[in-house]
């Protein structure tokens, strides 16, 4: 009796947690790390690949609600109906996803009365990318919540459920049937990406530089959190544009795959057709999902059709949909959908108003803004304007990464005291 | 011995509940919620099995408790089942 199956059209589907829980024991980190692996329980087995984002026009759109929230499924409280999500489908709710606020959200706990995120997160998950509910005892999608389902690196989805969803998808490259049906013991996933947090053991280094007086190389929005780029090191922050954490981490250990050599990154920015993270460095670059490299990476810059000799800043603008890259005073417009420099550039820069005509780096931020940085300071440029905003520059370490007011040679002797 | 009968509480939740996970098509407002005992039975019957109880037709304990466990929001039949049962 299952409807005619509806599925994604499309392979590349992007995802946000839009409200988060409001009085749980799980954070926000919590939440979105349980999301990514609820959904990776899919995209594991099937040609799908999903990619957290910021803006508002995410695919599968997750939410936390109370009661009637607008849909035709208002929730009841605790207990009763835990979840829901829409079906792929051309209606702009489709993929969307919301649990029910007043449940007690739990996570590896023992507590008998709540409810387990990561469970009903792969049952919501199976409805987002098609699939309806089955009687099977065994299955995932049947409707009554069972308990948690284990740890989410190590959870295996079902036979029925891994058939179901290869009847509307297809089988992974990396998937064998038979070895699924082997059933093998199951890899395991790579671990979520350690916060950039002072829990190291090792020693502080000596190169390591300070936020306060640091002239940045890169600064990216990636995943919807600012990363800022100096020498072998990045600090972090998240969505609220707080730091994750006052000492900077090691560039190589979370970005697995960049040659340990590599001494600092020229620009980096997040691709807005696929959300891989692209990083230059000289006449190379790399391409990265999630924080692994790609196979076949570095290649060289050529492949955007950039002369040699690097870029200083690569910024994607969603007013148009084009990435823009910077060197000296040039600048390139490149379209990363048909993977194609528009014609008629580099152009004599800036484009905006106001903004200086080299940069170290650019990003959009989640206010909607654009900003550009050079040196210690920075450029706002509000959504859709060509201007920079009235009273700019102001301080980078300032007003992102929590330093006190400029004074004269504080940030050298702060630097000095670090 | 006869099973007792249902409660008019538990009537009352069953068929909201069979309606609102697709076991039985939405109210009509021309006549209400009526429905016959056999459409209900047979409704019933449907969710006990699609639950994994043994399909008696019969609101009993077991089955009000899986309607009280909780779940997903969405239905467990679509609502192009009804027209095709019908038929």
């Amino acid at each position: 009796q299952a409807p005619a199956p509806t599925k994604w059209n499309k392979r590349n589907l992007s995802w946000r947690v839009r409200t988060f829980p409001r009085d749980s024991a799980l954070g926000p980190d919590t939440v979105r790390a349980l999301m990514y692996y609820a959904l990776k329980v899919w995209s594991d087995i099937a040609p799908l690949n999903f990619h957290e984002v910021a803006g508002s026009t995410a695919d599968i759109q997750i939410d936390f609600s109370r009661a009637d929230h607008q849909d035709e499924y208002p929730f009841d409280g605790p207990g009763g109906t835990v979840a829901h999500a829409f079906f792929p489908g051309d209606h702009h709710s489709a993929g969307d996803t919301h649990f029910d606020d007043e449940e007690a959200w739990t996570f590896r706990s023992s507590d008998a009365h709540g409810m387990d995120l990561f469970a009903v997160a792969v049952h919501e998950f199976g409805h987002a990318i098609g699939l309806s509910h089955v009687s099977t005892p065994s299955s995932i999608m049947q409707p009554y919540y069972q308990g948690p389902v284990g740890d989410p690196l190590r959870y295996r989805l079902p036979y029925d459920d891994r058939v179901r969803v290869w009847q509307l998808y297809g089988v992974r490259e990396s998937v064998s049937p038979t070895a699924q049906l082997d059933t093998p013991e199951p890899e395991e996933p790579p671990l979520l990406p350690e916060p950039p947090d002072n829990r190291s053991s090792t020693p502080p280094r000596k190169d390591v530089p300070h936020r306060c007086s640091a002239h940045f190389d890169a600064v990216a929005q990636i995943r919807g959190e600012a990363f800022f780029f100096k020498g072998k090191y990045f600090w972090r922050l998240n969505r609220d544009r707080h730091l994750v954490s006052l000492q900077p981490a090691q560039m190589h250990r979370f970005w697995r795959g960049l040659p340990l050599h590599l001494d600092s990154v020229d620009a980096v920015y997040e691709r807005t057709s696929d959300h891989k993270i692209v990083f230059f460095k000289g006449d190379r670059y790399w391409v990265f999902k999630d924080n692994n490299v790609e196979e076949g990476y570095p290649r060289p810059i050529s492949d955007f059709s950039l002369p040699p000799g690097g870029v200083d800043a690569a910024f994607s603008w969603p007013h148009n949909d084009r990435t823009y890259f910077f060197k000296d005073q040039l600048y390139w417009r490149y379209d990363d959908h048909t993977r194609r420099m528009d014609p008629g550039y580099p152009a004599q820069g800036p484009l905006w108003r106001g903004v200086p005509s080299t940069l170290d780096d650019a990003m959009r931020w989640s206010d909607g803004a654009s900003y550009f940085f050079r040196g210690q300071e920075y450029w706002k440029v509000q959504e859709g304007e060509l201007e920079a905003a009235p009273g700019y520059p102001q301080s980078t370490a300032r007003d992102w990464l929590v330093c006190g007011e400029p004074a004269a040679g504080e940030a050298e002797a702060e630097a000095a005291r670090a | 011995c006869a099973a007792p009968a249902p409660r008019a509480e538990d009537l009352s939740l069953g068929v909201e509940w069979l309606s609102r996970f697709g076991y039985l098509p939405p109210a009509d407002p021309a006549t209400g919620r009526l429905q016959t005992q056999e459409e209900l039975s047979k409704a019933i019957a449907t969710m006990q099995q699609f639950g994994g109880l043994k399909a008696t037709g019969i609101l009993d304990e077991a089955t009000l408790a899986l309607m009280k466990t909780p779940r997903c929001s969405l239905p467990d039949l679509p609502p192009l089942s009804w027209a095709r049962r019908k038929r």
